[in-house]
């Protein structure tokens, strides 16, 4: 997936890190000392639905089984995330204990279109 | 603010930069505390020690949670009870409120005195005879201690579930060191446990999501 550069309007993935020590969170979130809040926008034109590969969002079944009955669906192609990982965090809790926990499909890693 | 018939990633008016920032910090935020499920973010009123923090860490393995869901815990103990005496002491934590996760694995992290002299005998309890706290008190388990240093003695976590108030009490019991003829070695009430500064006693907990017999199949 391509990261975006400012003349690509076509779908992609735009990065963002984000460093803790910004919103003013290092004092309860103790590792990592950021992350990255990636998302994904981009136009979809009919001829890029369903690539590269199939998205990962649930609905992206929804659009194959569409495809399988109607070739051609009602509905648009989106820019959707189609690969994440979790985030492992260290952090205090309310209460003050240390707690380390990996967080699912926090980060983006590829984007494509449904 | 998009109609739901198109897509609302498919570009539209580009922000400036600094919106854009402001924007993708206030998602951070809200991506953060939705992913461990809470309203606000913590305020931290009591900082830890920096070096009961780092001490405790080390406990910990190192590297990501294993997979599946699971959480490790620290928990400090606050310590009541004269720390004059050889045991006796209360130890109080204050739980992580329960979510799904399911307690599969419990140590209680205790620091022995160098003035450790020959095998103390350590019982421990959940709930305590203090007047203060006066509750059924029942054994959870019970060690050795051989060694001085960091020890990590392990507790039944069927003995720990169960406190919806997230306040759990544990009591120290240990008999002093004796002699072959039974009488007490050393100094009968010295100290042999450390529990003030970087050796603050806490307990590791393992969690791992969902209750014992969750997700698989049940055959009737």
């Amino acid at each position: 997936t391509p990261t975006c550069e400012p003349a690509t309007p076509l779908c992609c993935r735009r990065d963002h890190y984000v460093n803790f020590q910004e919103l003013g969170w290092r004092d309860w979130i103790l590792q990592p000392e950021g992350y990255q809040l990636n998302y994904c926008s981009g136009q979809c034109p009919p001829h890029l639905a369903g690539s590269p590969g199939i998205a990962a969002s649930f609905h992206s079944a929804v659009f194959s089984l569409l495809k399988a009955n109607n070739p051609w669906p009602a509905g648009t192609s989106c820019c959707v995330p189609t690969a994440r990982r979790p985030l492992s965090l260290l952090y205090l809790d309310h209460k003050g204990n240390v707690v380390k926990t990996d967080v699912p499909d926090m980060v983006v890693e590829a984007c494509g279109c449904s | 603010q998009r109609t739901e018939s198109e897509c609302p990633s498919c570009g539209g008016p580009t922000l400036a930069p600094q919106a854009e920032r402001a924007l993708i910090l206030q998602l951070a935020k809200q991506q953060i505390l939705e992913g461990l499920h809470m309203t606000s973010r913590p305020r931290i009123s009591h900082p830890l020690p920096r070096a009961a923090l780092t001490a405790a860490l080390r406990r910990l393995q190192p590297g990501s949670v294993a997979a599946g869901n699971r959480e490790e815990i620290i928990s400090f103990a606050t310590v009541t009870g004269s720390s004059a005496a050889p045991c006796g002491s209360v130890l109080t934590f204050h739980l992580p409120t329960p979510r799904s996760h399911h307690l599969y694995r419990a140590r209680l992290w205790l620091h022995a005195l160098p003035t450790l002299p020959g095998t103390l005998n350590l019982k421990i309890f959940r709930g305590t005879q203090r007047r203060r706290h006066r509750g059924p008190r029942t054994l959870l388990a019970e060690h050795q201690v051989t060694l001085p240093g960091w020890q990590a003695l392990t507790l039944p976590p069927s003995g720990l579930r169960g406190e919806r108030s997230g306040v759990l009490r544990l009591q120290l019991d240990c008999r002093p060191p004796k002699d072959n003829n039974g009488t007490v070695v050393g100094a009968p009430r010295r100290r042999f446990l450390d529990t003030a500064g970087h050796q603050r006693p806490f307990l590791e907990l393992k969690m791992r999501a969902g209750e014992p017999g969750v997700g698989r199949a049940r055959r009737r």
